[in-house]
């Protein structure tokens, strides 16, 4: 039984135990925020003394890049730090904090400058921030995925929040509809990060989709090899698809992943604040098992992970069923309409739209990639 | 001239839920003294290598799984070349802009200018100020366009039309928001 998601239940859930956490010293995870977003450090050394008793863990952030403002916390902010350093306990945590001080700079753009001009950086990034795809040139995001390929090519992993509006929404000209995919989410070359909530809100039990979950297809990038098959697969499985006139079913596909996103504990300004919820809080947590999974490759004389999505695709894909709890029930929002009154995909086995490829459990996740 | 991104859209972010603060509000055209600071993305070459690399280097199955590279190497793949580099020095030189500076991968070059001169460098921008709350933000509610010369030598320029990210994400009021959706409650039943 239990009030709401905390560090112990989210590690309970995927199967993470006390000696889940890092220990080398030349591993490192980050979360980025936007905004005058900030964190208080008092709240996270609050949040560890209320909630992590059961596992190792530190209550500092070791580095913050930008600049740290000195007003209230954010709620965001807080969230990220101490989400991504219970998954990821025991590991460097780096804070990137682009307020955007300038203010004609575009806050997520300067935080891409500050990848492009630091030559050393934490293996693992997090990031909930997200357009509308059409609201956006097409230079500026073929441009920015260019980016998430520099980063890739140096062995960083980056994953974005799907978002918190389901396949989304978008009146076209002439008055139909069609979903509305998000960017960065819908970047081939990030992991995409959709929630998840309990079975049962009270109990750690299985997982169905949160309806919030933010999936579906890309209208501008097309799909990478690495999910074709995946994707293939569920476009030709699914029992029910939305009509084909809502969604792009050749392009980038996503999320990726998932993790529980509803109904978490956040200490802010030092007041535990029950019922946060969204998929900023699932990313934070598969960022930080990410980055523990770094720390045994590391340990192991192994390189980092990278940009995961080739490498979960072919786990997941390939029978390695004890590294992802699929979910295979509930579905996500979309348009209220006639045609689709309110619904977008459904979860089913194997990848979807709504979920990924699923949830983690972390030891059969850490089975999988840490073999050659 | 040449318009580098005539599809982006301008349009302050939608004010969040009425419970929440109001969204973003035009207060006048900015001082021509006023100081803006732009990032110019330059165009970056070996696009096509870079995918290639980042395959070879993500894929499990690949001889090169694991084998990144470095910044420095990231740069000599993507680097522009000496005639972007030049063309865009040169034009940005010749509007008296010289409070520059780049990144290590020199495909970023961030330059500080009063407004005025950013309206003669990129015609059709014109810088307004928008606030919302505490914060303030300056964006050109017009397309703004370059000389066709550098067509070929610059994706797009940033700090004229995009507004502060909002955030995709934690809410602790989902229950209110749900009312609106017709969805039911969660959380605080």
């Amino acid at each position: 039984f239990h009030l709401g998601v905390t560090p112990s239940i989210l590690r309970k859930r995927y199967n993470m135990t006390a000696g889940d956490v890092g220990v080398v010293a030349n591993n490192s995870q980050a979360c980025a925020q936007f905004l005058e977003q900030y964190f208080h450090q008092a709240d996270l050394a609050e949040f560890m003394q209320l909630f992590g008793s059961s596992f190792a863990h530190r209550s500092q952030v070791d580095r913050v890049v930008g600049h740290q403002g000195r007003g209230k916390a954010g709620l965001e902010a807080s969230l990220d730090v101490e989400y991504i350093m219970s998954t990821g306990a025991n590991i460097s945590t780096w804070v990137f904090s682009n307020s955007g001080r300038h203010e004609s700079q575009e806050p997520f753009l300067a935080w891409l400058l500050l990848l492009s001009n630091m030559s050393s950086l934490p293996w693992v990034h997090t990031v909930s921030y997200g357009d509308d795809e059409d609201s956006l040139s097409l230079a500026y995001m073929e441009r920015v995925n260019l980016e998430f390929m520099k980063a890739a090519a140096r062995g960083l992993t980056i994953l974005f929040a799907s978002g918190d509006d389901g396949a989304g929404c978008r009146r076209v000209p002439g008055g139909n509809h069609t979903f509305r995919p998000s960017f960065p989410a819908s970047s081939p070359y990030v992991t995409t990060v959709g929630g998840t909530s309990f079975k049962n809100p009270f109990l750690v039990t299985a997982e169905v989709t949160d309806y919030i979950s933010g999936g579906g297809f890309s209208n501008v990038f097309p799909m990478p090899q690495y999910q074709a098959a995946a994707v293939g697969r569920f476009l030709r499985s699914a029992p029910k698809l939305p009509p084909g006139s809502y969604f792009n079913r050749s392009g980038r596909a996503y999320p990726d992943v998932a993790a529980l996103s509803d109904n978490y504990w956040v200490v802010t300004n030092r007041v535990p604040l029950p019922w946060v919820s969204g998929t900023s809080a699932s990313t934070p947590v598969v960022g930080g098992m990410v980055a523990l999974i770094n720390d045994r490759r590391l340990g192991r004389g192994l390189p980092p992970l990278g940009f995961l999505n080739p490498a979960l695709y072919r786990l997941a894909g390939g029978g390695h069923s004890d590294a992802i709890y699929d979910v295979t029930h509930g579905c996500h929002l979309s348009c209220l309409d006639g045609t689709v009154q309110g619904q977008g995909f459904c979860a089913g086995p194997a990848w979807d739209p709504v979920t990924g490829w699923g949830t983690p459990n972390f030891p059969g996740l850490l089975r999988a990639l840490l073999a050659p | 001239g040449h318009a580098p991104e005539p599809d982006q859209l301008f349009r302050p972010p939608s004010p969040p839920p009425p419970q929440r603060a109001p969204g973003w509000t035009h207060s006048g055209r900015v001082d021509p003294r006023h100081g803006v600071q732009l990032t110019f993305a330059l165009r970056q070459r070996g696009a096509q290598r870079l995918a290639q690399i980042v395959d070879a280097v993500s894929d499990p199955r690949s001889p090169r799984y694991g084998q990144y590279l470095s910044l420095e190497q990231v740069r000599d793949l993507v680097q522009p070349s000496p005639t972007t580099l030049l063309t865009v020095l040169k034009w940005l030189q010749g509007h008296g802009v010289e409070n520059c500076q780049s990144v290590t991968t020199r495909d970023f070059v961030e330059c500080h200018m009063p407004a005025s001169t950013a309206e003669r460098l990129l015609p059709g921008a014109e810088f307004h100020r928008f606030v919302k709350g505490q914060q303030s933000t300056v964006r050109s509610p017009r397309p703004y366009t370059v000389p066709d010369e550098l067509a070929q030598h610059l994706d797009f320029v940033s700090g004229l039309h995009r507004f502060p990210p909002e955030r995709r994400g934690s809410s602790s009021t989902r229950d209110t928001k749900d009312v609106g959706s017709g969805q039911p409650p969660r959380g605080v039943a």
